[in-house]
């Protein structure tokens, strides 16, 4: 049968910044194609396709609640493969190579980590899952 | 054909403008 795409529509004007990303505009639809869990999803939208931020989207038919998984307060450990500075308040700042927790991984790709008594967002493509037990 | 995704961080919007939580 045909392939149903999800639609999404956009709650934020973005200006793409790279050849493979597209600009959105704030009230546009735009039909995924693909989620990557470094939260950069593949969309169309008219005639165009391209890489966007899912952050800038909210689904169409109600909250995702369903695909996104539950926080995991025990935490999963992962260790930064590269150095990240906090640019909001809600983030939190590591060093590469530093082990933290990883207590939800969000669908736009900043997840919740814990770090001793620190939390805050951190890019999901900075984060490698570690074998270290808790 | 998809190519790879950007590698550098998802920007997010301002706090204002992001999706309320459910």
């Amino acid at each position: 049968g045909p392939i149903i795409l999800d639609t999404y529509r956009v709650i934020a004007d973005f200006e793409k910044t790279s050849k493979h990303e597209i600009n959105l505009h704030t009230g546009d639809f735009v039909e995924i194609v693909e989620k990557n869990e470094n939260g950069w999803w593949f969309c169309q939208c008219e005639s165009k396709r391209g890489w966007v931020p899912a952050s800038y989207l909210e689904p169409l038919d109600g909250p995702e609640e369903a695909e996104e998984p539950e926080p995991d307060y025990e935490g999963e450990m992962h260790v930064t493969t590269q150095a990240y500075e906090a640019e909001q308040e809600d983030e939190i700042s590591l060093e590469v190579g530093q082990t933290v927790e990883v207590i939800h991984k969000l669908l736009d790709g900043w997840w919740v980590v814990r770090k001793g008594e620190q939390t805050g967002h951190y890019p999901s493509m900075f984060l490698q899952k570690s074998d270290k037990k808790n | 054909s998809i190519k790879n995704p950007p590698q550098n961080p998802p920007p997010r919007p301002p706090p204002e403008m992001r999706r309320k939580p459910a």
